[in-house]
């Protein structure tokens, strides 16, 4: 079973 | 004053059904050097970004940054009183809360505006850091919807995986398991019609089938898509929108559990 990232968590607030 | 003017509304058009599936409202971020926008879909799996580079277009002049918040199922509804070689033109005075679009017959006969409300939208703007990707694949943006489309029916998920042989999309589910493989192509007549990979190390992947079927909503817009993949990171599936910009959306892999 694989679960789903966030793309917030790849990339950082500006 | 903002003022931006583009020769085919068809163009807005096809913009506007490739991302409003995946975005409700977005900012669009406008200034000298054109209209930007990012944005993340509902649930945070995935991000838009889109770029219009102001020389794309048939007039552009902008005076002072501008951020227009726009409800996109509210600019569909606009939209669609377009035709397709209608001129279009995009209005709003500087700290604006609404914006006009304005709709030209080719013969200049029929002129049509339409004042939309701006909102003032919570953005949250990500910086996306430069990648080495492990693996670019060019490849037909019909091919590439073709398969998103074809593999939804077996599973939830599509597994990318990619060698200098070729590019191999799986899907496994209840019904069995699916897997459509793509040898880069030889030589072709048609620069569209190729297949183009290039391959520092092979990467594997596992992505939602519902989002890369949701990018593919972009196809009307390019003849091909690039798909830039390296391990533990958001792929990039990017179509080129001709002589004006493009349009990237990032998608988050899934991870084994």
């Amino acid at each position: 079973n694989s679960k789903q990232t966030s793309i917030s968590s790849f990339f950082k607030k500006e | 004053m903002f003022e931006a003017r583009l020769g085919q509304a068809t163009i807005l058009k096809k913009i506007l059904d490739a991302i409003k599936d995946l975005l409700n409202e977005a900012t669009f971020d406008c200034s000298d050097s054109g209209i930007q926008l990012q944005a993340m879909d509902n649930s945070h799996v995935s991000l838009v970004s889109l770029t219009l580079r102001s020389d794309g277009f048939d007039k552009f002049r902008c005076d002072r940054n501008l951020s227009m918040g726009m409800n996109l199922g509210s600019m569909a509804k606009i939209l669609k009183c377009a035709n397709n070689e209608d001129n279009v033109t995009m209005k709003a005075q500087d700290n604006a809360d609404t914006v006009t679009i304005m709709f030209e017959s080719a013969n200049q006969e029929k002129v049509s505006d339409y004042e939309m409300k701006l909102m003032n939208l919570d953005q949250e703007h990500l910086g996306i850091p430069e990648t080495d990707f492990s693996c670019v694949v060019r490849m037909p943006a019909m091919e590439f919807a073709r398969i998103c489309r074809d593999l939804a029916q077996f599973s939830e998920s599509v597994v990318i995986c990619c060698t200098k042989e070729g590019v191999k999309f799986s899907a496994s589910g209840d019904v069995g398991t699916a897997n459509i493989k793509l040898a880069q192509t030889g030589s072709v007549d048609k620069e569209e019609e190729a297949v183009i990979i290039e391959m520092q190390e092979p990467v594997t992947l596992t992505f939602a089938c519902r989002y890369l079927n949701a990018f593919t909503k972009a196809t009307p817009l390019s003849t091909q898509v690039q798909l830039s993949m390296c391990a533990d990171v958001p792929l990039v599936v990017e179509y080129a929108i001709k002589d004006l910009g493009h349009i990237r959306y990032y998608l988050a892999p899934k991870i084994e559990d």
